[in-house]
């Protein structure tokens, strides 16, 4: 369970990192 | 007065819309002219990118968010979002905001023309090019429209778009064939992210040799320019950098002016840093390439054979602390700090001077 939510969480961080790449500024 | 009326609805329009469209018989006279009319109202919000407006805009997009779960709305704000998307300043935005385009982008992808995948395929190919048209300005538009392909993707459930995975690659291979170009390479990288995030395992194969081929030539790329910069030459990257006055003062500075290049070169370490990231289960083919980058244990070059191969992160690291120690100390205090148990380890939106990357491959040597 441990293990699982660690590459949950991973995955999730990455998958906003990636979000926020598309983000231009104004 | 228009931002409360527009937070209003975006909390409560659609789900109020819903109940009368399945209560009414006349559907086609209530239901559907009141949301035209809405749409009509609300795009003018979700056009205009100024910061003054990002409250509205953010109001404006979780109301397309929230009516465009309802198929039979579809038809009402379906070609605008398209045009919005395809927008110059359609990344002009906050994080939230995205969020909910994500959801609208997703629901707007239907089988129907003109909003198929297909047509995002076919829209990837409509760069003007020609004698009236500058090289720089037909790559800037190429940038602008593999970005939001990327989106598209992003924006998908994983693996949608299996079935048309070869023409995906295919558009790729094509845009490769084109002469290096930083600003083009930069969301080549993000795109190339995005297809990791997208694409189960067993089905990213045929993804393998070019990414590495690409991931590989840009880092070899900065590792050239690096050599050249500390030996002095003035025709790497990271020198034209210093002639541009960029990437000579302020390290913390984030202003966008910074050169492409180093866009390109933090864009393909977001790559490896994702490739490092991710868990095993999902992308465990990249184990075969993982030797490449980083090592289990530290060479020292001194007691190692000559011809050991050593990995990326090793040389990088290496060139990249003798680059500090050539700059003033300041530079010191105002490098990014990276922690190893957060990961991904980059998340750095800009840099101004290539040695804000000394952190992440000194982290990965020490990993």
């Amino acid at each position: 369970t441990t293990m699982n939510s660690i590459k949950e969480e991973t995955m999730s961080e990455i998958e906003t990192s990636v979000l926020e790449d598309f983000v231009e500024s104004w | 007065f228009s931002y409360l009326a527009l937070s209003v609805l975006a909390e409560h329009a659609a789900t109020l819309l819903d109940i009368v469209y399945n209560r009414t018989d006349e559907k086609d006279r209530v239901v559907l002219p009141f949301l035209q009319n809405l749409v009509t109202n609300v795009m003018p919000y979700v056009r205009t990118h100024v910061s003054a407006n990002a409250p509205s805009y953010r109001s404006a997009s979780t109301l397309l968010m929230n009516i465009s779960q309802y198929s039979y709305t579809r038809k009402a704000w379906k070609k605008e979002a398209f045009e919005q998307l395809f927008d110059v300043a359609f990344f002009q935005l906050d994080i939230i905001a995205l969020r909910s385009w994500k959801i609208i982008v997703d629901n707007m992808i239907t089988n129907e023309r003109p909003t198929s995948f297909r047509d995002v395929m076919t829209k990837i190919n409509t760069v003007q090019t020609g004698l009236f048209v500058s090289k720089e300005h037909e790559y800037e538009q190429r940038a602008m429209l593999v970005k939001r392909f990327a989106f598209v993707i992003y924006a998908s459930e994983k693996d949608q778009y299996n079935r048309q995975l070869p023409e995906i690659l295919e558009r790729i291979a094509d845009l490769l064939k084109l002469p290096q170009v930083p600003i083009l390479h930069t969301q080549m990288f993000l795109f190339l992210r995005v297809l990791l995030l997208r694409i189960s395992t067993k089905n990213l194969i045929s993804l393998w040799p070019i990414l590495m081929t690409e991931l590989i030539q840009v880092l070899l790329q900065l590792e050239q320019d690096l050599i050249s910069d500390l030996d002095g030459e003035v025709k790497s990257h990271v020198q034209r950098m210093v002639t541009n006055d960029l990437a000579t003062t302020n390290v913390s500075n984030t202003s966008n002016a910074s050169n492409p290049a180093l866009k390109m070169y933090l864009y393909a370490c977001k790559l490896l840093d994702v490739l490092l990231a991710m868990p095993y289960s999902e992308l465990y083919h990249f184990q075969l390439f993982r030797s490449a980058f980083v090592t289990d244990e530290y060479i020292n070059d001194r007691k190692s054979p000559i011809d050991t191969f050593i990995a990326f992160s090793i040389r990088l690291s290496k060139l990249l602390e003798r680059k500090l120690q050539l700059m003033s100390t300041s530079i010191h205090e105002r490098l990014p700090i990276i922690k190893n148990m957060n990961r991904p380890l980059l998340r750095l939106r800009t840099i101004t001077n290539i040695i804000e990357l000394y952190p992440f491959f000194n982290c990965l040597t020490q990993m």
